[in-house]
């Protein structure tokens, strides 16, 4: 629905609004790898639907803190510029529960939010030769 | 600021773009206009042009509302979580879950957290807009290409970050006199008045 602000904002549907199953995952703060823990292949789905985990991975995922998680929060932490530990400490968990663009962060395995990089090509002219230079 | 692998971009021959609206939504004037000023942001620094369109099959640019699975293999999930979704050039499409509490006055609403349940329309079509035109997620928190955005915030305005990966792809635009500096990509920019919820 569309509204001039948020007052203006039927309390009923602020209710069902409230229900975000993405708040369910702050239960898992602390949580770490080697453990299982009741629930957590629906944070594996969440990382895998923003790239973290790749897609050849099939999605019927276990409860298991396995390293192919750990590498997922390792590298969503380093994309938002968290405390790059793996583990599920509640900042990250807090930023994971912000509502979101759908577009995957990382593409084929690969993060883009912290290349910053871009490639110049440079012709001497007469040379025709072409450096590659990087912009950092 | 990043891009989409192998950096797709609106031809050189297709700068001058059409976007329309899925009739099944019955937009109001009120709700197009959110789009009109979204898409005037990225008009303002670069080549590109943006003139609405009634055909909704041969624009360039296809929006709609959705509720839940839409066709494209990515459903929406009501209120919060995912909001919206864009492809790369030129592929043009531009999907909004139609269950979130989208707020469409200019101001973005109260810009008081009272309720954490409302979305921003402007900001989020800021944001896929970028994605149209080529632009992948940014680490910059205060950046409109920063992948989350905290209920009842409004982030409209493009910061250099921004404005400089849209203008690696597309150039200036010539009739910019730089009478407009955007704003630097800083934390602080996401505070808003109440600024509380979006300091994590």
């Amino acid at each position: 629905g569309f509204y001039p602000n948020s007052s203006a904002i039927p309390l009923e549907l602020i209710r069902n609004a409230t229900g975000n199953l993405w708040n369910s995952f702050l239960n898992f703060t602390g949580c770490h790898v080697g453990e299982t823990y009741d629930g957590l292949y629906k944070l594996k789905q969440y990382f895998q639907h923003f790239g973290y985990i790749p897609e050849t991975l099939s999605g019927n995922f276990t409860d298991d803190f396995d390293d192919i998680l750990k590498n997922a929060v390792e590298m969503y932490q380093r994309n938002f510029r968290l405390n790059v530990t793996g583990v599920l400490d509640e900042l990250t968990l807090k930023h994971v529960m912000i509502p979101r663009c759908g577009n995957p962060d990382v593409v084929n395995g690969t993060s883009t939010m912290h290349s910053g990089r871009r490639t110049y090509e440079v012709s001497f002219s007469g040379r025709s030769q072409r450096f590659h230079a990087v912009k950092r | 600021y990043s891009l989409f692998p192998g950096e797709p971009r609106w031809p050189s021959n297709r700068r001058d773009l059409t976007y329309a609206f899925d009739p099944r939504n019955k937009l109001t004037e009120e709700v197009k206009t959110v789009f009109s000023r979204a898409f005037a942001r990225w008009a303002q620094v670069t080549p590109l042009t943006f003139t609405r369109v009634q055909s909704f099959r041969t624009s360039d640019i296809f929006i709609g509302f959705y509720a839940g699975e839409h066709g494209d293999g990515e459903p929406f999930d009501g209120p919060l979580r995912t909001l919206a979704h864009a492809f790369s050039p030129p592929t043009g499409h531009f999907h909004l879950d139609a269950e979130e509490n989208w707020i469409i006055s200019s101001e973005g609403g109260d810009g008081v957290l009272s309720v954490t349940e409302a979305i921003d329309l402007e900001s989020v079509a800021v944001h896929e807009i970028g994605h149209l035109l080529g632009l992948g997620h940014s680490s910059v928190e205060g950046s409109i290409m920063y992948p989350t955005i905290t209920t009842g915030m409004r982030k409209v305005e493009l910061t250099t970050n921004d404005v400089e990966g849209v203008q690696y792809l597309y150039g200036e635009n010539p009739n910019l006199n730089g009478s407009v500096v955007p704003p630097p990509s800083t934390q602080q920019r996401d505070t808003g008045e109440s600024g509380a919820a979006s300091r994590i």
